[in-house]
């Protein structure tokens, strides 16, 4: 539901990087650890994630990026771990 | 690497607009034979038209056909190289489908066993030859972007490419696929060779032949939710895994053979009589954990107690601290091992220490010791919490009563993992989390095994050692794990027998 418009656009939730480690642009390995992150490195994922999807690379989950965590997709990694 | 991931991926790059663009990526893994067979494993679906599938299954690996020297047959058989299976959420492969919208398909790159796969979720309202602008999913649209990862291609950023992760319309009946799409296949497979000495009109021979006639098509009936028989539908959603559904990772036939070779798997499809004796629809004998089930009634005809296993050149069932002991086990034998020894002592029977396991039990799969100081044992689909040397009253018990599901065959692994002394289970592709004090894996299991980043599948075990550390075993080797980067500390595994049996 944060994907839909909810939270600021510094708001890395939980959605955001589920999605970020699901598609290759974070380390999945987090997931096991709980190893916290860095905003930069959040901030990256984003920047590569919106640079693969041809979208102004802010780093920010501004409108745009929304609407594309919420576009159907394929299942594989963008990027190979 | 594993079936998503690269190997040895190589993409071309290109700047569009001042903007670096990430154009095809050819992951590494190819097929190595021209012809690549496919095989349609829901041959009858509740709402989805087989014989229309796969006429769309068909176009849009034909697409491909047309631009890069490969072709494609279709065959009924577990044999094929590419199996397209309709399924959601968990359905076998670590990666859980997740309902309508977001995740629409994923696909593996080319390779035995699951490569070359492709998975659509069967909770996609998928249009078969509705017209364009008819809500839902164009079935073509998607199959061609996942059979261009079965024949080894990645992701693209080139919004018009097949390849482009998100879903759009990329090829409406136009005779050429985007460039970059091509020069990606392309680079795989070669162009398409001209065939001659045929009718010049014609585009080319065939490239997609099907060797099965079309079932005329069912009524299609609205949607129903597809129940799954199985023994106990707990609400897991594993549970709810066809017992036929091929992607069952863990249904083996008990098999007599010591085989260690891996063969591809079998899979009996649902509608179709599997040949006599074989009472499971999978096939997987793991390369080092074979079952033999010997059933004998009379002790007279016990087996005789197997050769002792050489301790310097022998993989292991299981290893573990038992009271801050080292317990090292093989077959029917284990070694304690004591920190001052110089060398391995004689083995004693598993039996003559840990009374009440079954008479005819050849070897454990995996044990440790819980923080209740219960010692676990991990016997094919059961297992045993041991009080010191005797069984608890009331075991054995199934694993489905951990919440493992009915498929699972064994527990290769049992670790309480040095990171957050949590205990992790392990088996064939998969791992779960287990809850101690709940005696119940948690939610969000299973995970693929990949996590655990160079360890791989079908380990034989894993324990936490007294310095600390982590390590994790298959074959005759082992590895040591580093937590914080979730790696194992190199590539290739460091021998056993010396450092573990002091040989």
């Amino acid at each position: 539901d944060k994907l839909n418009g909810g939270g600021s656009s510094w708001d890395y939730d939980d959605s955001v990087q589920n999605y970020l480690m699901e598609f290759g642009y974070l380390p999945k390995s987090n997931i096991e650890t709980g190893n916290l992150r860095t905003m930069d490195q959040l901030s990256e994922a984003v920047k590569s994630l919106q640079a693969f999807a041809n979208l102004e690379p802010t780093g920010k989950i501004d409108g745009e990026t929304r609407e594309l965590l919420r576009r159907p997709r394929c299942g594989a990694p963008d990027l190979a771990g | 690497s594993n079936d998503f991931l690269a190997s040895n991926s190589l993409s071309g790059r290109y700047r569009n607009g001042g903007r670096r663009q990430r154009r095809f990526v050819i992951q590494g893994q190819k097929w190595d034979h021209h012809t690549v067979t496919w095989s349609l494993v829901n041959q009858s679906m509740t709402d989805l038209d087989a014989g229309q599938v796969r006429r769309v299954l068909h176009e849009a690996l034909d697409l491909w056909a047309q631009n890069a020297n490969i072709s494609f047959r279709e065959v009924y058989s577990s044999q094929a190289d590419i199996q397209v299976l309709f399924a959601r959420q968990f359905h076998g492969d670590g990666y859980r489908f997740d309902g309508p919208g977001k995740i629409l398909a994923h696909a593996f790159y080319p390779g035995s066993g699951i490569g070359g796969d492709a998975h659509f979720d069967e909770e996609e309202t998928w249009l078969l030859n509705e017209p364009l602008g008819t809500d839902g999913t164009r079935l073509f649209d998607v199959a061609v972007h996942e059979f261009g990862h079965s024949l080894g291609l990645g992701h693209s950023s080139v919004k018009e490419a097949i390849m482009f992760p998100w879903h759009h319309v990329s090829y409406r009946g136009k005779d050429s696929i985007p460039e970059d799409d091509r020069h990606g296949i392309q680079g795989i497979y070669g162009p398409k060779k001209k065939t001659y000495g045929h009718n010049p009109e014609r585009h080319t021979t065939p490239t997609t032949t099907t060797t099965t006639t079309t079932t005329p098509p069912p009524p299609r009936r609205p949607p129903t939710h597809r129940y799954y028989p199985s023994k106990n539908q707990t609400g897991h959603p594993w549970q709810g895994l066809h017992p036929n559904n091929p992607y069952n990772p863990y249904k083996t036939t008990p098999t007599s053979t010591t085989t260690t070779e891996i063969p591809r798997r079998r899979v009996y499809y649902p509608d179709k009589p599997r040949p006599v004796g074989t009472d499971h629809p999978q096939h997987i004998p793991t390369p080092t954990k074979v079952h033999h089930h010997h059933h004998h009634n009379h002790p007279a005809t016990r087996p005789p107690l197997p050769t002792r296993p050489n301790p310097c050149d022998t993989s292991y069932d299981a290893i573990t601290l038992i009271r801050n002991e080292l317990f090292i086990f093989k077959d029917r034998y284990l070694w304690r091992i004591f920190e001052n020894d110089l060398h391995h002592r004689p083995p004693a029977l598993i039996s003559d220490m840990f009374y009440g396991l079954p008479r005819d039990f050849e070897r454990i799969d995996s044990v440790y010791e819980n923080k209740h100081h219960k010692i676990v044992f991990f016997v094919g689909k059961q297992y045993y919490v041991f009080n010191s040397r005797h069984p608890e009253p009331g075991y054995p018990k199934p694993l489905t009563a951990l919440g493992l599901p009915e498929s699972i065959e064994r527990i290769d692994a049992a670790l309480v993992w040095s990171y957050n002394n949590r205990t992790y289970l392990y088996s064939g592709r998969l791992y779960w989390r287990f809850d101690e004090d709940a005696n119940h894996v948690e939610l969000d299991y299973p995970r693929d095994m990949s996590m655990w980043k160079g360890v791989g599948y079908n380990i034989d075990s894993a324990f936490q050692y007294r310095d600390g550390k982590t390590y994790f075993f298959k074959g005759k080797g082992y590895w040591r794990f580093n937590d914080l980067r979730m790696s194992v500390d190199q590539a290739d595994p460091h021998p056993s027998a010396p450092h573990w049996m002091k040989c």
